[in-house]
């Protein structure tokens, strides 16, 4: 029997909502650690890593690993009869579930729902836990607008890494332009910026994905860019006291 | 300009 239950459903579903337009079916893996999703957009280009772990839910057992195959589209239209702030469990009874069960809870109703199951044929990547060159944690907001900003120049976007700070910028055929971004130690935790460099880096992504990405910026106040040179982007939003999302896209090639 | 690179050419396949 498989069960986890989130205090806070708005939380599942800001998750949900962050990753339905990168991916369409993914497998959704639950074990004793918890839940963990990989998928990739349809061009291999972005890949999507979920990490919830067991501690963060209100309440959660798995006593055999299982993997559920779900469209997000139909997921979210589940998601859509529960309110910002029910609690939602999720749970399956069998041993090879063929729907997931949902319960919306909230002080006056109780709603309970089933999502058929999907058997999915999916790559998985192995994605290596290595050292990253240059870290760089700013304001996820911030990140929002300057991608929202430089996306109206160009369709890639650089990034640059120094000791001073990191530094965004396009060349399109209107002009060209650039933000930098400077380090900051401030009290408020939500607005600092603090950039690890041992090497620096400039890279070239596609910004459309970066848009995309930033959907998940309502998990976090901070997001966290690792890069190395010639190597793809991890963006990571840290979902409090339940685990993490990151992001991957595969930088841009220049000949 | 360049091309997109895929995750295919940096990560293996499990």
């Amino acid at each position: 029997m498989f069960e986890a239950k989130f205090e806070d459903g708005g939380l599942f579903k800001k998750i949900v909502e962050a990753i339905k337009e990168l991916v369409k079916n993914v497998n959704l893996e639950a074990n004793g650690t918890g839940i963990s999703l990989q998928a990739m957009d349809t061009s291999h280009v972005a890949l999507v890593a979920l990490q919830l772990n067991e501690k963060g839910f209100k309440k959660y057992r798995c006593e055999k690993s299982l993997t559920m195959g779900l469209s997000i589209e139909n997921l979210q239209k589940i998601l859509k009869c529960s309110g910002n702030d029910d609690q939602i469990t999720l749970r399956t009874q069998d041993e090879e579930p063929t729907t997931l069960s949902f319960t919306f809870e909230s002080k006056n109703r109780i709603s309970e729902f089933q999502l058929n199951l999907m058997s999915l044929d999916q790559e998985q990547l192995g994605v290596p836990d290595t050292e990253y060159s240059s870290v760089v944690r700013m304001p996820s907001n911030e990140f929002t607008k300057i991608c929202r900003e430089l996306g109206n120049i160009n369709e890639a976007i650089g990034i640059e890494t120094s000791k001073e700070g990191i530094k965004f910028y396009v060349k399109g055929d209107i002009g060209e332009g650039q933000v930098s971004v400077k380090i900051n130690d401030t009290e408020k935790p939500e607005e600092r910026v603090e950039c690890e460099v041992d090497e620096p880096v400039n890279l070239s992504f596609a910004v459309r994905y970066f848009n995309l990405f930033n959907k998940a910026s309502a998990l976090s106040s901070q997001v966290i860019l690792s890069m190395s040179q010639d190597q793809p982007l991890v963006i990571e939003y840290i979902i409090e006291e339940m685990g993490s999302l990151k992001l991957y896209l595969a930088p841009k090639i220049n000949d | 300009t360049g091309f997109q690179s895929r995750l295919e050419n940096f990560f293996g396949k499990t």
